[in-house]
Order: C-alpha cells, then sequence, then structure tokens
C-alpha cells in the first residue's frame, strides 16, 4: 500500500469521525444531507458484499466493517434519534437522489469488468459513489450558514477523493497490469465535483471570512 | 490476478 492511498484511507476515516462527532457530541445534523448519507449507506453495502466471498487483508475487513457501520448508524441518527433528527434540514434537503440509482444501475448492467452480480453490484458502487455528494453539495448552496464541522467534512471527504486519484497515477507506474478504467473514470468525475467546493473553501480560509457558497 | 487488484482498494 503506497502513502497516497494510505493518506486517502485516512481522511476519508477523519471524514467520518467528524460527522459522528457533530452527531454524538453536538447532538446535530444540521447541514447534513440524509439523502447522501443514504447514497453513501448504500454504496456501501453493495460494493462491500465481497466481504464474504473474499478476504484480502485484516486492514481491509476492518475498514469495509467500519465504512458499512458508520454510514447505516449515521442514516439511523438522522431518521430516529429523538434529538438529533430534529436538526435535519429537511425542507432544504429535497434532492430526489433515488433518481441517481436508476441511471446507476443501468450504466453497471451495461459497462462492468464482467457480467456477475458481484461485479455489476461493484460497478454500481462506483458510479453511484460518484454522484453520491450531490444532494449535500445542493443542501450547502442552500444553508446560509455552514458551520465550521460541516466544512471540514466535506472537505475530508474530497481530499480522500483527489488522494486516490494520486493513488491510481502512482500505481499505474508501479504495478503491472494495474489498469482499471471504471474505478478510474468515476473516481475522476467525483473528484471533479468537488472543485467547486474547495476553490470557495480555500477562498474563505485565505481571506479568514466564514465560508459562504454564492447561490 | 486482474479482477482482484481493484478490489483491494475500499
Amino acid at each position: 500500500m503506497n502513502i497516497f492511498r494510505l493518506a486517502g484511507d485516512m481522511t476519508h476515516l477523519f471524514s467520518v469521525l467528524v460527522l459522528l462527532l457533530k452527531i454524538h457530541t453536538i447532538k446535530s445534523c444540521a447541514g447534513i444531507s440524509l439523502k447522501t448519507q443514504e447514497l453513501y449507506a448504500i454504496v456501501f453495502t453493495t460494493r462491500y458484499l465481497d466481504l464474504f466471498t473474499t478476504y484480502i487483508s485484516l486492514y481491509n475487513t476492518i475498514m469495509k466493517l467500519i465504512f458499512l457501520g458508520s454510514s447505516i448508524s449515521i442514516v439511523w441518527y438522522m431518521r430516529h434519534h429523538k434529538v438529533v433528527r430534529r436538526s435535519y434540514d429537511k425542507d432544504q434537503d429535497t434532492f430526489r437522489h433515488y433518481l441517481l440509482m436508476l441511471p446507476c444501475l443501468l450504466l453497471a448492467l451495461l459497462i462492468n469488468e464482467k457480467f456477475t452480480f458481484l461485479e455489476v453490484m461493484w460497478a454500481f458502487s462506483l458510479y453511484l459513489e460518484a454522484v453520491a455528494i450531490l444532494p449535500q453539495l445542493v443542501l450547502l448552496q442552500r444553508t446560509r450558514n455552514i458551520d465550521n464541522l460541516t466544512g471540514q467534512y466535506v472537505l475530508l471527504l474530497g481530499a480522500y477523493r483527489a488522494l486516490y486519484v494520486l493513488n491510481w497515477i502512482y500505481r499505474y507506474f508501479t504495478e503491472e497490469n494495474y489498469v482499471h478504467w471504471i474505478t478510474w473514470v468515476s473516481g475522476i468525475v467525483q473528484t471533479l465535483l468537488y472543485a467547486d467546493f474547495f476553490y470557495y473553501y480555500f477562498q474563505s480560509w485565505k481571506n479568514n471570512v466564514k465560508l459562504q457558497l454564492p447561490a | 490476478p486482474k479482477d482482484q487488484a481493484a478490489k483491494d482498494e475500499l
């Protein structure tokens, strides 16, 4: 495992921790899109079906279980916890996320590495992950005040994606037969979706003003 | 094997 991959996994882990911190200690999910969180829960459930079929490493298994468990518990908290759910911006979080799932499924049926159930689900999870952040970005744009933890959460997620792109470049040049078009294209699309947010985040950081996205 | 390589990522 190279440094970019490890750093990518760690920023992903931190992003989840930041979100759990917000939910557990502040008992708030204000500014967090339940739609995006539901999509992530589906992404990890469909991608990590290979937990039952393939053993890669202890690290791999533990990380998969963490991402599965945390994404499902975040959805549970936002929907059912009696305090946390009251802070959910339901009226602002109106992105029709289920409409993203059908095109991703069709694409996965058409473009996959092998036409088997696990491979189609794996491709589906990659396509869906690429667009899963959209409801969150729309919600950020609508929310007047973006609090620090929410901003950091999205920043860490974006950093995780960018580091994965560096990891692929590194692996391409150092490993033989390392070519994965499906992962790369959907991963690059996903990273580009963060570009706009990055721009405004660093502007606000540089000028030392509160993060606000233009309407 | 080729199939395995992508699956070692999260």
